[in-house]
């Protein structure tokens, strides 16, 4: 089990910091195993350094800051056993304008090999969109999806 | 291995039958707060043999069925069906498409299909761990995964790594 | 302590059940005890019944809808002892569109009171504001106030 | 009673001095992720009397300082003033205008000003409870609030209830 976990470790570690530097432009992340303890039971310090900024641990950072290495955690640790179907369900709430931007693109690239459904309310994220589907409650409490538009060439907009 | 459609009737909010073709690439689900959005990916979630109602935002199996309105009244069935292209050969089963069905009944039972053909809910899970992608042939990501990786309690963050593990 | 309690929590209620009225546009919510317990140990149970919906406890409504409650219900221990300044830290995220501008007009009434600081990424919510300051970091790790823009009349888009 | 002016220098990522004046009604602080709006928050509540570093992100007080960047050395000092008009005696305190400040060093020396006149963290602290507005003279809401009272942990929830009786 300790091996195991060690191997997932370094698996998630080197995605980690390769989708950081992607996500952050630039700038540094790490994971690191608490030394001196079993590894089983040993804290996992997360640090980042935003570009320009200091190395700090995750808990000094912004909210949006703390949400976007979050997500390239989550990145990360999918890239160790991809599957085929993605489903992301309003991880884009904190992100401003440029860090949806750089999610985006992240997710559009992926996206060549894995099938993603993104559930937003964030217009930018709608954008990179194939097809869009909007859900809605006409009859209160009854759900039904009312539309259907293909081709991410900016034309979606929320459908309500 | 693609999900090229989703059937959803009586689960939660979608008391009736609604369909979603998705495609390769990225879909977009989109709608206000409350319309039924995160009721899609527990459909999916369930389809593919969630068992845990929690998870799912029930206290038991049955609050799953489509439980009425003021104008509508409950229903006695849920149903999920997941079709799957195979082209790779991903799923370990000798068909093209792949159709993976769950009911649930009021009085509590439970019925699986796959291919239209009963199975049980093992024959489900054990087709879907054969992908070779995990335990799950899918991955969700939402605001409480995000959280536990921030929490302040060590605990959480590292149980996050051991199921990646 | 107990009596205290018991006053502060009828008052919270009272407050709770018409401002949730008003965010939602009808539909009904409450707050209560878990009777036959010492009050001070006792659960307190969160409902809600957005208009059209079943009555349901908290755990069972949407993101956004859990939120709007949520954020009612600060309101409603905020009117308890409402103090000349309040200030909001981006509590608007998981809200959409139709919930924003609900937010938004109990907020700009409860301005006229009040003094109200809102720190937000929604470009509805600024369009409420009496003064908008933008904040910027464009030498990196330094923050800088960087413009300032009167008349909430819809003109205030964010300066980044 | 409203707060008229915020003076803020050295403290956190606001290592010059920076100055809003806040009028009635509404004021929107809006900019990227990680800009510093939060600081902001932080900085009020600081100077109104907060000493649990931890609600401020920090380990220790020192931590408040602006700790320097590749292109700027740390500082010395965090500063924080605030100005509030006294209209309608609100305060306790004999002023039409009433300035409060905080000082930092490094050393871990601190100062507290009402008026431009040291006094105790003490006289601070009173005179906003004075206002009959609380233990603090403001509000603040934000997401981890909403999330104690969303929170699946009953006793987060009543903690909540506690701290408004
Ligand atoms: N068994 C059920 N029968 C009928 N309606 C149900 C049932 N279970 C849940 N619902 C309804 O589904 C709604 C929740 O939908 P969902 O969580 O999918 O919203 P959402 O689109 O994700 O919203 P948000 O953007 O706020 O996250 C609730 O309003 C609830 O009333
Ligand atoms: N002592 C310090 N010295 C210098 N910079 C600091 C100090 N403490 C915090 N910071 C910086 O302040 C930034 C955080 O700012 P803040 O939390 O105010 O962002 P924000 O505008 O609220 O962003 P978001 O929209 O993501 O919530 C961090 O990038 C951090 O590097
Ligand atoms: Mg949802
Ligand atoms: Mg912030």
């Amino acid at each position: 089990a300790r091996t195991q976990f060690l191997e997932t470790f370094d698996a998630v570690q080197q995605n980690f910091r390769s989708i950081f530097e992607r996500l952050f432009e630039g700038g540094y992340a790490d994971i690191r195993i608490e030394e001196g303890v079993d590894p089983l039971e040993a804290h996992i310090e997360i640090v980042a350094r935003p570009r320009g900024k200091r190395l700090s641990r995750i808990e000094l950072l912004s909210g949006g800051e703390r949400a976007l290495v979050a997500i390239g955690l989550l990145f990360a640790f999918y890239l160790v056993k991809p599957s085929p179907f993605c489903l992301l369900d309003e991880i884009d709430a904190p992100l401003d304008d440029m860090n949806i931007g750089r999610f985006t693109a992240l997710v559009k690239e992926l996206s060549e090999r894995t099938q993603f459904a993104i559930i937003t309310h964030n217009k930018r994220t709608m954008e990179i969109a194939d097809c869009l589907y909007g859900i809605t409650m006409q009859e209160p409490g009854v759900s039904k999806v009312v539309s259907v538009r293909f081709g991410g060439d900016g034309n979606g907009g929320e459908p309500e | 291995m693609e999900l090229k459609r989703l059937v959803i009737s009586g689960f939660k909010s979608f008391v009736d039958r609604t369909e979603l073709s998705l495609g390769t690439g990225v879909t977009a689900l989109v709608g206000p707060n409350g319309c039924g959005k995160t009721n899609v990916a527990e459909a999916i979630r369930w389809a593919l043999g969630e068992q845990n109602a929690r998870i799912l935002r029930g206290e038991r199996m049955e609050d799953l069925i489509f439980n009425g309105t003021r104008e509508r009244p409950p229903v006695g069935m849920a149903e999920v069906t997941l079709t799957f292209t195979n082209e790779q050969g991903l799923l370990p089963i000798d068909f093209e498409e792949v159709e993976i069905s769950r009911r649930l009944y009021r009085s509590g039972e439970s019925e699986y299909l796959i291919n239209r053909s009963p199975c049980r809910l093992r024959d489900v899970t054990d087709l879907i761990v054969g992908t070779g992608a995990g335990p799950h042939a899918y991955a969700i990501f939402e605001q409480r995964m995000v959280e536990a990786l921030l929490s302040s309690d060590p605990a959480q963050r590292r149980a996050m790594f051991e199921q990646a593990a």
